[in-house]
């Protein structure tokens, strides 16, 4: 059965995105079976690999209303190992839609159950938002990773998203686990990045990855070629640092 | 009668709160009466005038769902000219409230009438969606200002916004202009940036702001000090560029 980790934070642009599909290309490229799922009606991580979102015939809204099995909707890539359940703004209209909707919280993960068995890694890439369709990603997964953009406005946000992770595992998914708090645009001449990460020290030590990931031009260029870092510019080090956080992911499953 | 102005765009991170915060303050200096409405359960607009959200008895929130007349929650800034109708965590059940509820799309635009005479501009900070919040702030608006990180995925995002404007112009409010788009966090050693400036000019040069805001420290900095720029650092190209923009947009508006 796979494992299934949500990228989340209801707080804009810190990178949930560059982190699903970054540390979704670094999982495939060490040969695990990936599925990264867009949950987000931007689809920036489907455009992260090339997908022609106004092309598609059907997309993870499909699969979530029930419309389609998600083995239907699911797209290859550039990486041998690695599929994609696309969105596109079809999406937009799943959070009013689902609001009269029984089990409403759990249709992600019903979905998810037909394809599990066929991946090692599933990899759910949120908006920012802490609404229906974020609720779905947190019920489905086994854990959540926080990408935290080292500002203060996204240090505010982190207690508001900490209550709700308690909510959701004391009422609907008791399995839910906090996979780890990753320092995303981190800049050694900036006073704050030092500030940020001091402070989730002092208050969530044990959750932080020790790989931080800095800020890279390369990781912000990359999208614009429709490729993940390591297949653009595999010498960065906004590359290398998520092929680093891929190694701290899977040396810490590798002993379970 | 005030002019009422959204900062709208569903992407994250792309200077919204910046923007309300430091555009309110910079026409607030200038001796216009400014309100600034915090539209977003995070709360970045209220906190980046030193709010204490745990402490407000209540908020924008109360005044949407009918509970408070907007006169009743809102608070003095540190500026003279400046108010603030402050949000908190109570806005998260808003979206899901108001789904129900007979003209959920003019909460906002009712409840700003009792004030809008007392008023030169009413500026609202949008939370990053196109969801009834967003939909809420673009019908009580006479314009709304978009801001566009200069960033691929930024870039993308622009036009499903445009398409939200176009069917608000449509249905609900058929007297909403685009006030203009603000380039953000522009970096002249990254080429993405031009590219960004330059793909907008191609598409849309007679909507875009000339002042340009540049990434600047001290922006990010401010809020840490609960202050807009021009009073944590007046002489940061950041506080000078939002003071340039609101030049730009009071001398638009002297001709009318
Ligand atoms: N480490 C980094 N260095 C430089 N730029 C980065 C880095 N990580 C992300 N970016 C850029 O910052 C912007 C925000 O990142 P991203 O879109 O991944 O965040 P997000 O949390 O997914 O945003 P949203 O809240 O809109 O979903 C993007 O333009 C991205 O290319
Ligand atoms: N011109 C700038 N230079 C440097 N940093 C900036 C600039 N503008 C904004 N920032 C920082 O970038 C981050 C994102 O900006 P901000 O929070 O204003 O965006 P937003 O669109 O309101 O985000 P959200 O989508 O979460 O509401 C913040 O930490 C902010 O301090
Ligand atoms: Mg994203
Ligand atoms: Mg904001």
């Amino acid at each position: 059965m796979a494992r299934v980790i949500s990228i989340a934070n209801q707080k804009g642009g810190v990178g949930k995105t560059t982190t699903a599909v970054n540390l979704a290309a670094s999982l495939a490229a060490a040969e695990k079976k990936v599925l990264l799922v867009d949950l987000d009606p931007q689809g920036n991580s489907s455009s992260g690999f090339s997908i022609d979102k106004a092309a598609l015939q059907s997309s993870i809204y499909h699969a979530i209303i029930g419309k389609n099995r998600l083995s239907q909707i699911i797209k290859p890539t550039e990486l041998e190992f690695l599929k994609i359940a696309p969105s596109n703004q079809d999406l937009i209209g799943a959070e009013i839609e689902l609001i009269n909707v029984i089990s409403r919280e759990t249709r992600l993960k019903s979905a998810l159950k037909e394809v599990s068995g066929l991946y090692d890694y599933i990899i759910i890439d949120c908006p920012p938002s802490l609404g229906l369709l974020t609720v779905n990603a947190l019920t489905a997964a086994d854990s959540i990773i926080i990408p935290l953009q080292c500002e203060y406005y996204a240090m505010e946000g982190l207690g508001q998203l900490m209550k709700t992770v308690e909510l959701v595992t004391e009422n609907i998914n008791h399995a839910l686990e906090i996979e780890g708090i990753l320092l995303t645009m981190f800049d050694p001449r900036n006073n704050l990045s030092f500030q940020v990460r001091d402070e989730i020290d002092r208050h969530f030590a044990s959750l932080r990855f020790k790989t931080v990931i800095p800020r890279s031009v390369r990781l912000s260029e990359a999208p614009s070629f429709g490729k993940p870092a390591l297949l653009y510019d595999i010498t960065s080090k906004g590359a290398r640092s998520y092929i680093d956080m891929a190694k701290e992911l899977l040396q810490k499953h590798k002993d379970k």
